[in-house]
C-alpha cells in the first residue's frame, strides 16, 4: 500500500458518498445516470467475488464491503426510491454498445482463462467504460449540476492517483498489471475532457456546468 | 501473468 494508492481510494469512496448523499439529500436523482451506477455495481459485484475466497488485509476487506453496499444502495435510491425523478429519457446511452465488447475482450484478454480470472478482467474493462452513460448524458442534456460535476472530478481523480499508484509500484516493487494499467490509462483519458470543462466552468463560479 | 493473491488493489 502507498500513499497514492490510499488517496486514490479514499477520492473514490468520497465520489461515491458525494454522489449517495446529493441523491439523498435532494430526494432526486436528476441529471443522474441510472446506468452508470448500475455498471458500477456490476464492476464491484465481478471484482469483489474473491471477497469470500482471499483474505488480504482487514482494509482491504472493509473498502470492498464498503463500495459493494453504496454503490448498490445508490442504484436502490435511483430506480427504486426516487424513480419518479428519473428522467429515463435522458438516461439512453445504449449498455449493449459497452457489455458486448468488454464481454469479448475479457474472454480473450486474461490472465488465466477461469471463471474468476475473466470475471475480474470483466470488472476491470467495464469500469474504464462505465462513466460513458454519465458523460453522455451530461452532452446530451448540455449541462450538469454542480454537485455531479464534484462526483466526476473526484471519481477521475481516484484513477489519476491509481496510474501515479501504479508507476509508484512499478519503480519500488517492479510490479506491472497489465490489463489494469492499459483499462486504467483508456478510463483515465474520458475524464481529461470533462476536467478541463471542470475547471473552466465549474470552478469558475458557475455553479451548473453548461457544455458550449 | 498475476496470481490472486498478488490482487491486492481495489
Amino acid at each position: 500500500m502507498n500513499i497514492f494508492r490510499l488517496a486514490g481510494d479514499v477520492c473514490h469512496l468520497v465520489a461515491i458518498i458525494i454522489l449517495l448523499l446529493k441523491i439523498w439529500r435532494s430526494r432526486s436523482c436528476a441529471g443522474i445516470s441510472g446506468k452508470s451506477q448500475v455498471l458500477f455495481a456490476i464492476v464491484f459485484t465481478t471484482r469483489y467475488l474473491d471477497l469470500f475466497t482471499v483474505f488480504i488485509s482487514p482494509y482491504n476487506t472493509i473498502m470492498k464491503v464498503v463500495f459493494l453496499a453504496l454503490s448498490y444502495a445508490t442504484v436502490y435510491l435511483i430506480y427504486m426510491r426516487f424513480r419518479n425523478t428519473f428522467n429515463s429519457e435522458n438516461d439512453s446511452f445504449r449498455l449493449e454498445f459497452l457489455l458486448v465488447p468488454v464481454i469479448g475482450l475479457s474472454f480473450l484478454e486474461n490472465y488465466a482463462f477461469t471463471p474468476l480470472e475473466i470475471l475480474w478482467t470483466f470488472s476491470i474493462f467495464l469500469e474504464s467504460v462505465a462513466i460513458m452513460p454519465q458523460l453522455f448524458m451530461i452532452t446530451k442534456t448540455g449541462e450538469a449540476e454542480s454537485i455531479t460535476t464534484h462526483y466526476l472530478f473526484f471519481l477521475g481523480l481516484y484513477r489519476a492517483l491509481y496510474i501515479a499508484n501504479w508507476v509508484w509500484r512499478y519503480h519500488t516493487e517492479g510490479f506491472f498489471d497489465q490489463i489494469a494499467v492499459v483499462s486504467g490509462v483508456v478510463q483515465t483519458i474520458f475524464y481529461i475532457d470533462f476536467f478541463y470543462l471542470y475547471v473552466t466552468k465549474v470552478l469558475r463560479g458557475r455553479g451548473k456546468m453548461t457544455l458550449p | 501473468g498475476l496470481k490472486a493473491e498478488e490482487k491486492d488493489e481495489l
